[in-house]
């Protein structure tokens, strides 16, 4: 569960759309 | 190398000469010309044209071409710079050194100011982080309530918004990440300090002796 005191951008910066590191792998 | 580069350029277009790359970012020659390889292959896995489009870079990032995703959208848009609806090899080289450990924190908290402020307005707005926790809560599967979603944005803009005029500005976002450091571990990928030896096959194309020695 998330809890109402979470930073919106932390949540946010858990995207798969923002992990660049799945460029790199075959 | 003359030869070399004028075939690369013509299959390539936007291909800029690695030692040029290389002398704008953090990269050595040697590893803008892994970064070359990687292009190549995201680059010809739908259309070979030498060129990424949205489809080859959502491809890449989530191994399915058909996955649309607000956020790999807006990183897209980041790294065409030209704003062609491609990204040629340069832009390429340049957005990734955004996220080289060596880069400055200054440029990783500008580029992921710029991320997050969607419309370009020059402020992180409250609707837009609504509109990004959203879709992160449906990419994730996530369910929250409502009242929960509004409990989150006004804990974080009351946080971050130090004149609560309802939006964040680039210093106030300066602010609030130098606060919360952890918002920028997405702006380092380690991978590009060891780039060589995830991309080894460059070695058998590479100009770096020529242009080194």
């Amino acid at each position: 569960s998330v809890p109402a005191t979470m930073n919106a951008f932390e949540l946010i910066s858990t995207s798969q759309g923002l992990n660049l590191g799945s460029l790199f792998e075959k | 190398m003359g030869r070399f580069q004028s075939k690369v350029t013509r299959q390539y277009p936007g291909h800029e000469v690695p030692i040029v790359l290389s002398s704008e970012t953090a990269f050595s020659v040697g590893e803008v010309e892994a970064l070359f390889e990687l292009f190549k292959s995201i680059s010809g896995s739908v259309i070979d044209d030498g060129l990424i489009n949205k489809e080859e870079f959502q491809l890449a990032l989530f191994k399915n071409r058909k996955k649309e995703n607000i956020f790999a959208n807006r990183i897209f848009d980041l790294f065409d710079a030209k704003k062609k609806g491609v990204i040629d090899f340069g832009d390429f080289v340049r957005a990734l050194n955004v996220f080289h450990p060596n880069v400055s924190q200054e440029d990783k908290i500008d580029f992921a100011f710029r991320l997050y402020d969607m419309d370009g307005t020059g402020f992180i707005e409250r609707n837009e982080v609504k509109q990004m926790l959203i879709a992160l809560l449906c990419e994730s599967e996530m369910k929250l309530a409502d009242e929960t979603i509004e409990a989150i944005l006004d804990k974080t803009f009351l946080d971050a918004d130090m004149n609560q005029d309802g939006k964040i500005d680039i210093s106030e976002w300066k602010n609030f990440v130098s606060r919360n450091p952890s918002l920028l571990k997405i702006m380092t990928l380690p991978y590009l300090r060891d780039i060589t030896t995830t991309f080894p096959s460059f070695i058998f194309h590479s100009e770096v002796d020529e242009i080194a020695t």
